[in-house]
């Protein structure tokens, strides 16, 4: 059968290394390869451009953004596990949705992490937009629900809520995360409207473990991978595409904050097989 | 679990008998795939399962030892070995302060690490200073403010948007001037792959002189890790690793890969967002957790 399809031993094992090595992971790549088989291609550009093509099969077509009920608030909450990027990534969400001429507002329910609220103070007034924060230790739950009234009395479009990083694998800080939502759609019944998983690029099989808990617990609306401006090719997003439905929404390409783009299927794919 | 996977691939092998070529490989094969699961490099693994086939092939299978548990038992020997058998510590500076620079992608942990190092010299006797080398990420200065606070260790800061390099030299002066016996130097995060910012790093390194310059290593990296670890070590030079976050359930193969590409000791593991929870680094934990 391998001879049938044109790809032999040494193709699939070179096709193996690049995948793995673009954290794919096994599992998913023994997939990925085994359908690449059964496809029939012959000569390299060939098994190239199936290959390519199931892997965008995979990502499948991107969603559009949920309809927001007008009048109020459109509220995005931001979650993921310790330094992957979810501070910086909402600055960044920030301006640009301050950009389109939308009136932006930021919480800072990471009341845990020494001077996350600080940190945030900074992208705020950077950005130029309202911020609402309480001191250090305070229940981020109370900011959340403080943060979406302000924001419903002030008129504001979007309001993007900032978490502290937590382990998946902590049930306490999960409950926590929990009751965030829980609160944030008691204040306003159908928020938050977003909730978007943060990944770091650099995180290897450990980001589906992520992705199954926080989707258990929080019901992520979207991914956003973050540092994809490094080396490290995320190749995991196919595997929490397939098993859980997550689709990438937008990728962090640097430090700055105009360094976010929409995902784009393509690009991400040729980066990942080049 | 590994051991009983290996034991079924090996049901052939029951009694007295060495382990020949032909049957090792479906052993070998569960091992690698192991390893790439745990998030060991690809070529890492590669190398390593050879290493594994030489010392297994023509093994005594013992008498009490099912064929698969003694596979096992050699891939342990090999990992405990390949990421050195004993505790590393810092190395001390023959006149103080020791100096010891931490450097690695954004958002590894050092900052808290920087902390945690910090508590660790304390509560041996020996005060440090720390060192607000990060002048470029938003309140990160106020970060190791409050850190240094929470535990009573001073930190010499010039505050967000001062030069780096000059924010390292002048509080490496002050812990010479004051007599610190350690000091501890945070640094921004950066890519291996940003040319200007190694660049940085490389001024900071020679305008400090440090005993120890440790590389922190998130411990959820995948197969990225080596390649992070391979630049770090030819373009500037590293002492030794620092995992963090292996609190979680990341395999942390990572460690592996870390260790085989950069040649230098994984020296602690960070366990928490807690400053007392740090490790030194157990080669045979470390070989369990990798295993799976
Ligand atoms: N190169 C690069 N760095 C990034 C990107 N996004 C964030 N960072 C950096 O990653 C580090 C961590 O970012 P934060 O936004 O503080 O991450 P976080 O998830 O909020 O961290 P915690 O709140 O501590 O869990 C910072 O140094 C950021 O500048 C990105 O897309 N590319
Ligand atoms: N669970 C857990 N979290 C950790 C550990 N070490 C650090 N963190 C958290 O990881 C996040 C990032 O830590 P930092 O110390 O800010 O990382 P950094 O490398 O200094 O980040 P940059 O300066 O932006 O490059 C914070 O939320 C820390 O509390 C650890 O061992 N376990
Ligand atoms: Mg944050
Ligand atoms: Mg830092």
């Amino acid at each position: 059968a391998a001879l049938a399809s044109g790809l032999d031993a040494e193709s699939r094992e070179a096709l193996e290394e690049i995948l793995i090595e673009a954290d794919v992971g096994v599992a998913a790549t023994q997939r990925i390869l085994d359908r690449l088989e059964k496809a029939d291609a012959v000569g390299e550009d060939a098994i190239h451009n199936a290959l390519r093509d199931s892997l965008l099969e995979v990502l499948g077509r991107a969603r559009e953004e949920p309809e927001i009920p007008g009048g109020r608030p459109r509220v995005i909450l931001l979650v993921g596990v310790n330094g992957v990027g979810k501070t910086t990534t909402l600055a960044k969400l920030a301006a640009r949705y301050k950009a389109e001429g939308m009136r932006v507002m930021m919480a800072a329910a990471d009341t845990f992490r020494a001077a996350a609220a600080e940190q945030l103070e900074v992208w705020a007034e950077r950005v130029g937009v309202d911020l609402v924060r309480q001191r250090s230790g305070a229940d981020p739950a109370a900011v959340a629900y403080d943060a979406l009234e302000s924001a419903r009395a002030r008129g504001v479009d979007v309001l993007l809520v900032d978490t502290a990083g937590r382990l998946h694998t902590k049930h306490n800080l999960m409950e926590e995360l929990k009751k965030i939502r829980r609160v944030l759609d008691k204040c306003e019944p159908g928020t938050p409207d977003e909730v978007l998983l943060i990944l770091d690029a650099t995180t290897g099989q450990n980001a589906l473990s992520q992705a199954r808990l926080f989707k258990e617990a929080v019901e992520p609306t979207g991914l956003v991978i973050a540092k994809l401006d490094g080396t490290a090719k995320a190749g995991i997003v196919l595997a929490i595409r397939e098993e859980l439905g997550l689709d990438v929404r937008f990728v962090g390409l640097g430090e700055g904050v105009g360094d976010l783009e929409r995902f784009a299927p393509e690009a991400f794919v040729d980066a990942l097989l080049s | 679990d590994l051991g009983e996977k290996l034991n079924r691939s090996f049901k052939g092998l029951l009694g007295r008998g060495k382990l020949s070529e032909k049957n090792i490989e479906s052993g070998l094969r569960e091992i690698r795939r192991s390893l790439l699961e745990a998030d060991v490099h690809y070529k890492v693994a590669k190398d390593f399962i050879q290493v594994v086939k030489e010392r297994s092939v023509g093994q005594e299978v013992l008498g009490n030892l099912r064929p698969g548990q003694q596979v096992v038992r050699i891939v342990h020997e090999e990992l405990v070995r390949l990421m050195g058998s004993a505790f590393t510590d810092i190395s001390r500076s023959r006149s103080a302060p020791t100096v010891i620079l931490l450097v690695g992608l954004q958002g590894s942990g050092k900052t808290t690490f920087a902390a945690k190092l910090a508590r660790r010299f304390q509560k041996s006797g020996q005060q440090p200073l720390l060192v607000a080398g990060d002048t470029a990420r938003p309140a990160a200065v106020e970060q190791l403010k409050i850190l240094g606070s929470e535990i009573d260790v001073r930190v010499f800061e010039k505050g967000s948007g001062a030069d780096p390099v000059e924010v390292a030299a002048e509080g490496v002066r002050e812990a010479r001037r004051l007599n610190f016996p350690v000091v501890i130097v945070d640094s921004r995060g950066r890519l291996h792959v940003d040319g200007e910012l190694m660049e940085e790093l490389r001024k900071t390194r020679d305008a400090i002189a440090p005993q120890e310059t440790l590389l922190v290593v998130d411990g959820m990296s995948g197969q990225d890790a080596a390649r992070v670890a391979r630049s770090f070590a030819d373009d500037l030079g590293i002492d030794g690793v620092v995992l963090t976050k292996l609190d979680g359930d990341a395999r942390g193969g990572a460690a592996l890969s870390v260790r085989a590409v950069s040649g230098k000791p994984i020296k602690f593991v960070s366990v928490g967002e807690k400053v007392d929870q740090l490790e030194p680094f157990h080669p045979d934990r470390m070989a369990s957790r990798i295993l799976g």
